[in-house]
């Protein structure tokens, strides 16, 4: 707990009266060390500690409160706050199609969040379409098509391994066949290779989804920053995906990207079953952050 | 004189800023930068230069020497276990050892023992066609441990130099996936004693913290006597796997820097070193 591990730092406050830069030093040393633990962005977590600092100093002790759980309180509600201020909801439309995309980097569960979301928009009674335009990977295809079977939803696929020729067919197909919903599911690529950047550049293009969403493993270390940032300046995603949840990894990423991108985090995905999908709580993430 | 060494305060930072941003954790990161210190007191040449050889020395200090592994590839059939999370790259990993495999001679076999995920033997087929390896698969549902086996025997029946068994990725902290792994360890063993002869770990380089925890859970379920680092090709600098190193003594055996299947390196300590400052 992590204001009974504050408190040792922070007996030294009891008495003083108020929350002096002195009288916290440690304790804001000993945060830092935590959120580095949890994965959060070395620069990120500077800054995080930085406003901590701002909001904690000058605050007053009071007799009912110890120090350790003032500045757990001032910690966790500053993240909470970082985390989800701005949930949100996918971007449905209320006639016509709606398109969803989802990208990211290899393996970080985006085939099979397309079939998790298409489980979940099958409740609200939609015709989906989900489309196979990872045309690379071995059996991509016929991994979503297994997981597509089992939900009793179509996939859009062509023989040719072409991402472009597939979106614009699979467009003229939902058109044609009456689809109110398009899930993309495309290739794990890195932000780092121009060539599948610019393809998913130009998917986007073609398709010009409602929501584009950015698939990323809670695991993900110190350098969740630097996709998170290309992803988004090449095809600036409406929202990220955290998956993997049901590990034990403390996912300080989310903070990291969160305040790198300033995207919403909408979805948790806590399991490899299709209906392992939850909502973003960030009350809950930020005290796994915190350990 | 030795006095407390005057080390540039910005530089220190700079570096563990660099340290850190690889994933190579706080803990570790101020011990090394204690070492640097230690060290340096009673060195003249303290300039950066200095500095930052010093950090890389212990670094590369870390990694344990590869044992030769002369007596194990020369078991007929050399049985290789792949583990590790969901999505790290085991089964790519397979495709480009059994390639490697193959060119060196070897009659390669792999087996499909990842039964539950969703067309995980029809992507390893794919590997093993494009690596002409062959491949033992069942059913989708199919007990794990049957495949190894199946695989293991047919290995020792038709004389194949190598067999490696592709396992479904799994998380540490699910008890029932770890002991399904003891179980198919078992039934390696019991097809052929001494078998798995190496055991691989495969990490994501983009792994923070929770590696180290990834390498404990599986150390306690199966000796893990090597680890590949895979997606080394992207921004990730892969330094999770200093803790793990230092903590663990386990030697890297490879490196995955691509999608193809010629994308794998042995590991060099030196120049995963160097690529953290590059
Ligand atoms: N435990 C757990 N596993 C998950 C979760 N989401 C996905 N997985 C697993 O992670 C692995 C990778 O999932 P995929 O859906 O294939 O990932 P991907 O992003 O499509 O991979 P690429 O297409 O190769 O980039 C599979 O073993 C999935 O079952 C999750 O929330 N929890
Ligand atoms: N860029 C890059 N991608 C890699 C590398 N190794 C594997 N991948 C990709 O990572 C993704 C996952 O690879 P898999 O081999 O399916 O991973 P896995 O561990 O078998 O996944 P599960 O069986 O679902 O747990 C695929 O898109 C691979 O092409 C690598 O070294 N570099
Ligand atoms: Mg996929
Ligand atoms: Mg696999």
């Amino acid at each position: 707990d992590l204001s009974l591990k504050l408190e040792t730092a922070l007996k030294k406050v009891r008495g003083q009266g108020r929350l002096t830069e002195k009288n916290i030093s440690d304790s804001l040393r000993e945060i830092r060390r935590i959120l580095l633990d949890a994965d959060v962005n070395y620069k990120v977590a500077k800054e995080f500690i930085e406003r901590v600092t701002e909001k904690a100093l000058g605050k007053e002790v009071i007799a009912s409160i110890s120090p350790g759980q003032l500045i757990t309180k001032i910690i966790f509600d500053e993240l909470v706050v970082l985390l989800g201020s701005d949930r949100s909801e996918l971007k449905i439309n209320a006639s016509g199609i709606t398109t969803l995309m989802a990208v990211g980097l290899q393996g970080s569960g985006k085939t099979t969040f397309c079939g998790k979301l298409a489980k979940r928009l099958k409740e609200n009674k939609r015709k989906i379409l989900l489309v196979a335009a990872d045309v690379y990977r071995p059996a991509a295809i016929e991994q979503l098509k297994q997981l597509a079977e089992k939900i009793g939803i179509s996939v859009f696929s062509i023989e040719q391994p072409d991402a472009r020729k597939t979106v614009k067919e699979a467009l003229k197909f939902a058109a044609q066949q009456n689809f109110d919903t398009l899930i993309f599911d495309t290739a794990g690529r890195l932000h780092v290779d121009g060539e599948m950047m610019k393809e998913i550049a130009d998917i986007k293009e073609i398709v010009s989804p409602n929501e584009i969403l950015f698939v990323v493993d809670a695991m993900t270390g110190q350098d969740a920053v630097n996709s998170a940032k290309t992803f988004n300046e090449t095809v600036d995603f409406d929202g990220i995906v955290l998956t993997k949840l049901d590990g034990d990894a403390r996912g300080g990423a989310a903070l990291s990207i969160r305040s790198v991108v300033g995207k919403p985090i909408k979805f948790v995905s806590n399991g490899e079953k299709l209906d392992s999908l939850e909502v973003f709580h960030p009350d809950r993430l930020a005290s796994r952050i915190l350990g | 004189f030795t006095g407390k060494i005057k080390i540039d305060d910005e530089t220190l930072e700079k570096l563990e800023e660099i340290l850190i941003s690889a994933d190579i954790g706080y803990e570790l990161v101020e011990k090394i930068v204690e070492n640097v210190r230690v060290k340096l007191k009673s060195e003249k040449d303290r300039s950066n230069i200095s500095i930052i050889n010093t950090i890389k020395d212990e670094l590369t200090q870390i990694f344990v020497t590869e044992k030769s592994n002369e007596e194990k590839i020369d078991k007929k059939p050399y049985v290789i276990l792949i583990v590790g999370v969901n999505g790290v790259g085991k089964t790519t990993t397979i495709g480009k050892l059994a390639y490697n495999f193959k060119r060196s001679g070897a009659k390669v076999i792999v087996g499909a023992a990842d039964t539950f995920r969703a067309a995980a033997s029809e992507q390893l087929n794919i590997w093993a066609e494009r690596a002409s390896a062959d491949l033992i698969h069942k059913q989708s549902g199919a007990d794990p441990s049957s495949v190894a086996f199946d695989t293991i025997k047919k290995a020792i029946d038709e004389k194949y130099d190598v067999a490696m068994i592709d396992t479904a990725g799994r998380l540490h902290s699910k008890t029932n996936l770890m002991s399904e792994l003891d179980k198919i360890k078992r039934a390696i063993n019991k097809v052929l004693p001494g078998a798995p002869h190496d055991t691989y770990l495969i990490l994501d380089a983009t792994v923070g913290q929770n590696a180290l925890i990834q390498a404990k859970e599986f150390i306690k379920v199966t000796d893990i006597t090597g680890l590949v680092i895979t997606k080394l090709d992207g921004t990730a600098k892969g330094g999770s796997v200093f803790q793990i190193c230092n903590a663990q003594k386990i030697p890297i055996k490879y490196i995955g820097v691509g999608e193809r299947i010629d994308d794998l390196q042995k590991f060099d300590s030196t120049s995963f070193v160097e690529a953290i400052f590059g």
